[in-house]
């Protein structure tokens, strides 16, 4: 073989020109019709008998930076990156490791729960470190909305025409926020669905009703939440209440349900004050990588719906905020519904590519950046399109069953709800 | 990460001494926060 190598003569031949030219179009038309191919597909998810091939991908529109940040596996690079802050430091490394992250990013050490930094193993567990008593204190006035984690205020102000203002000239639809209508049941897979056998449920625990009315009573009197009980059953309060059929009677049928469902599928905004006395306002917090990334409930309100949306992790920071139109509609978020003392309310923890995980204390189901929840969404998605309809882009599970007079889980003023967690 | 909220409240409107009713802002753009700080108040 090595005679044969070094002594046959090669011979360079030029290749014709318009062989050359021939290839290089032949790579061209297969890479267009290859492009055309699918969008093709993706305009035939949702119809009827069309493959189904999971969640259409979404290519945002930005500059070059967000076309290179959108071709990478956030997911699985945030995934990773949690794995790899899972690891153990090494006992004598942790105390400067953490003060030399402290220093970059501007964490206040004095006030970090554990005097001790050896407690802490790894990173994630000192990212998801909790504060010393008292370190925030609430803000004295009980009427207040308060801040519900530490961080930046990006933005604020007054919905209008149903779009939030990101930056100057960038606006994304609420409704693409928190998500418009409730999926079909298949999707619904909460602790306590809206189900017929929710309802059974709620029958046979009938008897106990008056209990359960006492101790609610109790909970509202004690948070200062400014409803009265009859308010809540029949939503004669300030404002239209979520759902009307939502009153765990003795009398709940599965025609109550039923309505339920119905109410289910209206918009959410419809819920708005018909009098037109109260509007829709929002608040963007953006916590740094420095900042206590556990997060409160900003005043006393009952969360009746959680919609997990298992989206994309770009980044948050506020230069992709201000350069990626519609980032929080394309992130991976987790919208919490229900109702204060003036009507609506919704809280939105929205996910990034360092801290895809968000845990919510009362939610022992949900799962965030995981692989089985995006298999399960992909799976949602071509179930949806095999029936022939679109993919709402959530899944939904409903808190009614934390209490069932509340209608939901009820949330003190500063109470933890939750956090972020690296990777 | 970020927090968003949404919410309902009364819109603001001008009352009969003059001042100001409805939701108000108690924070400016950009401004640093902790949590427990007011955000706003009817």
């Amino acid at each position: 073989l090595g005679d044969a190598l070094r002594n046959t003569k090669i011979q360079w031949y030029q290749i014709p020109v318009g062989l050359g030219i021939g290839f290089l179009g032949l790579v061209q038309f297969y890479k267009v019709t290859a492009r055309e191919q699918e969008k093709q597909r993706d305009l035939e998810v949702g119809e009827p008998g069309s493959q189904p091939r999971g969640r259409p991908k979404v290519r945002p529109d930005g500059p070059w930076q967000v076309q290179v940040m959108s071709t990478l596996p956030l997911k699985a690079m945030s995934r990773l990156w949690g794995r790899f802050n899972e690891l153990t430091i090494p006992y004598y490394l942790r105390v400067p490791g953490f003060k030399l992250y402290a220093f970059i990013f501007g964490v206040d050490l004095s006030e970090v729960g554990e005097d001790d930094l050896h407690v802490y193993p790894n990173l994630a567990a000192f990212f998801y470190r909790k504060l010393k008593p008292g370190s925030r204190p609430l803000h004295p006035d009980p009427h207040m909305l308060l801040s519900p984690s530490d961080g930046r205020v990006l933005q604020f102000g007054q919905i209008e025409g149903g779009d939030i203002e990101q930056v100057k000239g960038m606006t994304y639809s609420i409704d693409a926020l928190l998500g418009r209508r409730t999926p079909t049941s298949s999707i619904s897979n909460g602790s306590s669905g809206t189900s017929t056998e929710h309802a059974k449920k709620i029958h046979r625990e009938a008897s106990e009703e008056e209990e359960i009315i006492k101790s609610d009573a109790e909970f509202a009197r004690v948070n200062g939440i400014p409803y009265t009980l009859p308010d809540l059953f029949t939503g004669s309060g300030r404002s239209k209440p979520v759902k009307d059929a939502a009153t765990p009677s003795s009398q709940s049928t599965e025609a109550e349900v039923g309505a339920e469902l119905a109410l289910g599928e209206r918009p959410w905004y419809d819920i708005i004050s018909p009098d037109k006395t109260t509007s829709l306002y929002y608040a963007v917090v953006y916590l740094a990588p420095g900042d206590y990334h556990r997060f409160h409930s900003p005043t006393n309100w009952v969360v009746e719906r959680r919609r997990h949306f298992a989206g994309e992790l770009y980044s948050v920071s506020p230069y992709l905020q201000r350069t990626l139109p519609g980032l929080f509609t394309l992130n991976e978020r987790v919208v919490l519904l229900g109702r204060w003392r003036w009507g609506f309310f919704s809280y939105i923890p929205v996910g990034a590519t360092n801290v895809g995980s968000i845990v919510v204390n009362f939610d022992r189901e949900l799962r965030t950046n995981s692989l089985t929840t995006d298999t399960e969404a992909d799976r949602a998605a071509d179930e949806a399109a095999a029936r022939g309809e679109p993919y709402l882009g959530f899944a939904e599970a409903s808190y009614e069953g934390a209490s069932p007079v509340l209608g939901g889980h009820a949330l003190r003023r500063g109470e933890e709800m939750g956090g972020f967690q690296l990777g | 990460s970020t927090i968003v909220l949404v919410f309902e409240a009364p819109s603001q409107q001008k009352g009969e001494n003059g001042r100001v009713k409805g939701w108000e802002w108690k924070v400016q753009k950009g401004q640093r926060v902790r949590q427990g700080q007011a955000l706003g108040q009817v």
